[in-house]
């Protein structure tokens, strides 16, 4: 399966956020 | 260990063994965890997104693991 650029972007951004999340959840 | 439970550690390894860019959807989840219901396995996935261990990717069904690449 190949994934449109804008597919690539919503994937990348929502990575980034949940690794936000991830390190806000570890600083508690 | 991680302060998962077992269910949950679980679901976040299936997650984690999926390297498909779009990841890995609640429907395939559900064959390889039969003894799991889609409501328990639904709910455990979004309790691993708000953790951050997981994101949604193509849509709010598929989904990846933050810490496997």
């Amino acid at each position: 399966v190949s994934l449109t650029p804008e597919q690539q972007r919503r994937i990348e951004e929502n990575r980034q956020r949940a690794l936000a999340r991830r390190a806000e959840k570890l600083a508690h | 260990v991680n302060g998962l439970s077992a269910n949950q550690n679980q679901v976040l390894s299936l997650i984690k063994s999926c390297h498909d860019p779009q990841g890995i959807s609640t429907q395939d989840l559900k064959q390889k965890l039969n003894s799991m219901s889609v409501a328990v396995i639904r709910q455990i996935v979004d309790f691993l997104s708000n953790e951050g261990h997981i994101f949604s990717t193509i849509d709010e069904d598929h989904f990846r693991s933050t810490d496997n690449e």
